[in-house]
């Protein structure tokens, strides 16, 4: 449906390809034969979760995506300060504050336990905790799966008090029987508490992480939709990412799919395609959990656009598996609408969608040329986005630039 | 800060080679 008609500054696609398939397409298959695990949309038909049927409309997703936005935000500032009004569960102090959970998430599938049982969690590369509720079970969410029962897998354990991992965890202390709780406390006030414990997770049929620690959540509540847990793989040690680079070195890839209705991967190790053009990898003390990049550079149909190299020079970029829409410096933003807008004017304007504000209508054409993208990281990489990544579409009478601003960049 | 968020990362393989501190893309990944 994508044609480079247009040469590599373009896309060219049919206006019938463009809203995703009501059934799931087939899967990607395994890149390697090491640990490789299916990716899908949260809400769309290659979801495992049931609850389709209550899917967010665009709106709402762009809506929520901006509270997942304010929490990074915030936590980049230093400035989330133990409020006690947040702590939903009367907690004075919650041990850590993570990210909204949005709803843009993806799904991944794995194992847990001996015999392993199969779980739906989300993959979130802004925190690390990995977590599924847990029997017995105080105060869970309905989820898709029967809740994991410890008392069936025979290599669980917990984790007791002393251990490196507690300590480093900065838990909610001891239980009576020196089992060392847990919590997560997200950005969205979404919750989960638990016992931290340890045990084998199953990637693939021969592919296992033996001693795997995780949240055994037991009074859970927020935004998880259906989903049985999460999966994090941010950079501190308890991410799933770090506790599997002894065995499959430090690193991991993903591919999200073009829609909701095809298949992606996540793949643990840094095995990179013969095509991929690397930038640096840059972290912060203050915000360990974050994976950043420095983005200096946009290109719309080839050619760069003026931005000043103080717009960027700034704080630098997170990379977010769990961010909807790339936030951009407000002046570096209006660069690229101006410049989009520019080549953009046959096609009839649209109402803005949420925080989109540069929209068109396709009604009535059998395909539409639009303007490539390409992002310039430090170092030269230029990554020419996927028409998916360029135009977000609600309905074909609602195409968007599928950038935002991050507002005021000289605050 | 900039947010790299999921929609532009959509079909590309993303990289995170932590051994060697950098992060690839490359392009046509998935469908």
């Amino acid at each position: 449906a994508v044609e480079n008609g247009g040469g590599a500054n373009w896309h060219v696609v049919s206006v019938s390809s463009l809203l995703p398939s009501a059934a799931c397409g087939t899967a990607e298959k395994a890149a390697s034969n090491s640990s490789f695990l299916s990716v899908v949309h949260r809400h769309g038909p290659c979801s495992p979760l049931l609850s389709r049927g209550s899917a967010p409309t665009h709106a709402e997703i762009l809506d929520r995506d901006q509270e997942r936005v304010k929490s990074i935000h915030r936590k980049h500032h230093g400035s989330s300060k133990t409020n006690p009004a947040d702590a939903s569960k009367g907690v004075s102090l919650p041990a850590y504050r993570g990210l909204s959970l949005g709803t843009g998430n993806y799904i991944v599938s794995v194992g847990l336990g001996t015999p392993a049982r199969s779980f739906s969690v989300v993959f979130d590369t802004g925190s690390d905790l990995s977590w599924v509720q847990c029997k017995p079970c105080n105060n869970c969410y309905e989820q898709q799966d029967p809740l994991f029962d410890p008392a069936q897998s025979s290599t669980y354990s917990a984790v007791p008090c002393g251990a490196r991992e507690c300590q480093e965890l900065g838990t909610q202390g001891c239980s009576e029987d020196n089992k060392c709780r847990y919590e997560v406390v997200y950005g969205d006030q979404s919750q989960t508490d638990g016992n931290l414990a340890r045990d084998t997770l199953t990637l693939a049929p021969s592919e296992a992480l033996t001693g795997f620690v995780f949240g055994c959540g037991d009074d859970d509540s927020g935004l998880f939709g259906k989903a049985d847990g999460l999966v994090g793989l941010g950079r501190a040690k308890v991410s799933l990412a770090s506790q599997a680079a002894a065995k499959y070195g430090a690193g991991f890839s993903y591919c999200l799919p073009s829609s909701s209705s095809a298949t992606g991967y996540l793949s643990l190790g840094a095995a990179a395609p013969a095509n991929a053009q690397f930038t640096s990898l840059l972290a912060r003390r203050d915000t360990p959990s974050f994976y950043y990049v420095n983005l200096v550079g946009i290109k719309v149909a080839g050619r760069a656009i003026k931005i000043p190299s103080t717009v960027f020079n700034t704080a630098g970029t997170v990379i977010d598996s769990g961010t909807v829409i790339t936030r951009l410096p407000d002046r570096a933003y209006a660069a690229l609408r101006s410049a989009f807008a520019g080549y953009m004017g046959k096609y009839k304007k649209a109402p803005a969608l949420s925080i989109l504000d540069t929209c068109y209508d396709f009604t009535g054409y059998k395909t539409v040329q639009i303007p490539s993208v390409a992002l310039v990281f430090q170092g030269g990489a230029t990554v020419s986005l996927d028409f998916g990544g360029v135009l977000y579409l609600s309905r074909v009478s609602q195409a968007c630039l599928a950038f935002a601003s991050n507002g005021d960049d000289t605050s | 800060i900039g947010i790299l968020g999921n929609t532009q990362q959509k079909t590309f393989a993303v990289v995170y080679d932590v051994g060697n501190q950098k992060v690839g893309f490359g392009a046509k990944g998935c469908s």
